[in-house]
């Protein structure tokens, strides 16, 4: 079982790697990828060598190597076909953002219960009803949904997801969703973060 | 030093007493708060045992005086005065929602470097311009900052924040922060968050 934060690192690591790709850094170090990122050169080391050994000692790694070796890890090589479900201030602006695709993430539809927004173009995206997530992710074969829809709403939807045939949920929701084992949910409570950067603030 | 996650679940806690006080629950045991959290219920009283003694054994927490105490802790008794930097997609969804001042989080100002964006009301905000960040903290004495501006320009914004004398910043740009050390810079990553979903998807 590879640890939560092993995979949290990977995604830095990813990211920094496609960073030097970009600027022509054709080789790196532990030690350098290390240092970039603010962590210890042992922890880089640890972290990869969960699957498998990339590096050729003395001489560092690969940056186009590894990096496509992560992105495959990650189950990003092919891309993801994503959905998003609730169109409001939250999902929209997660609609909008141009940095999700830059990791193969592909946003095939956006869909919402709001009859005013049903049908609408919101941020480039072809509005679904909600009663429709089973059809059209069967028909485009999404595979993650991310839940932006209130609190109250959020179980009833993570069990159309699920019996649409949804893998992975993101939801945002501050509530726990019940769903079978074999699918997986991250939570992201944004009132949580800021409650817990107000305990450590002036600590 | 008490453990990240327990602050995380403080907060949890925090919200579900809230939650169960409107319904009108007067006392509830650790054995209950953590079955509704589905959470063990050893977990719930180590993470409470840090801060004092709460309970009666026997006879459990009195719902009103526990969440007044793990307001408290969380250093939201009086509140917290915050402030939005950058109010493109996610700066303005962050500064519509209405949850965070259900829990002493209130917006006092919102910044943006766009001439477009300056003096408008944004949600409700009237945006002040980013050079006037100093100024506007010191006077709102704002003590929490969320940044949503471009990866490019953080660094430069978190240091116009930690001069005007912010205690604790809710980062969003993907980028490392450098502040000094009696800073709190907590992250939020959302394209991490979404390859970490893609990792653990059908796993
Ligand atoms: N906006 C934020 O910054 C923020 C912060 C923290 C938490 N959240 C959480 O994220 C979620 C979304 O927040 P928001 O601010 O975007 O809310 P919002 O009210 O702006 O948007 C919710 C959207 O969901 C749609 N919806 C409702 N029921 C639905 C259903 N059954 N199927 C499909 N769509 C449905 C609504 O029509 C609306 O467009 C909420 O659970 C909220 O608690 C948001
Ligand atoms: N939108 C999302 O869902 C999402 C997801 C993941 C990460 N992010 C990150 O969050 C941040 C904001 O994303 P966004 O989608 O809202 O971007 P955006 O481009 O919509 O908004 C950025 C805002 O910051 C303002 N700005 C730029 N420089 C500034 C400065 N020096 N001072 C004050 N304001 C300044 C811009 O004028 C703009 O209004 C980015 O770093 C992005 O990588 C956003």
């Amino acid at each position: 079982q590879i640890p939560e934060n092993t995979i949290n690192r990977l995604s830095a690591y990813y990211r920094m790697l496609i960073y030097l790709a970009q600027r022509g850094t054709q080789v790196i170090s532990s030690k350098s990828l290390a240092n970039i990122l603010g962590m210890k050169d042992s922890q880089v080391r640890k972290d990869l060598s969960y699957f498998g050994r990339f590096g050729v000692r003395g001489e560092g790694y690969k940056v186009a190597l590894l990096s496509q070796k992560i992105l495959h890890i990650l189950g990003l090589e092919k891309g993801r076909r994503v959905c998003i479900i609730g169109m409001g201030n939250l999902g929209s602006a997660l609609a909008a953002y141009k940095g999700f695709s830059d990791f193969g993430f592909d946003i095939r539809a956006v869909f919402d219960s709001n009859p005013v927004k049903i049908g609408k173009n919101i941020r480039g995206y072809h509005c679904y009803p909600a009663a429709e997530i089973k059809n059209v992710v069967k028909k485009e074969r999404i595979e993650l949904a991310i839940l932006t829809v209130p609190l109250e709403q959020a179980q009833a939807v993570a069990n159309l997801a699920v019996e649409a045939g949804i893998k992975a949920i993101l939801n945002f929701a501050p509530v726990r969703l019940n769903v079978p084992r074999n699918i997986r949910v991250d939570n992201v409570d944004l009132a949580m973060e800021l409650k817990k950067l107000s305990y450590f603030a002036g600590k």
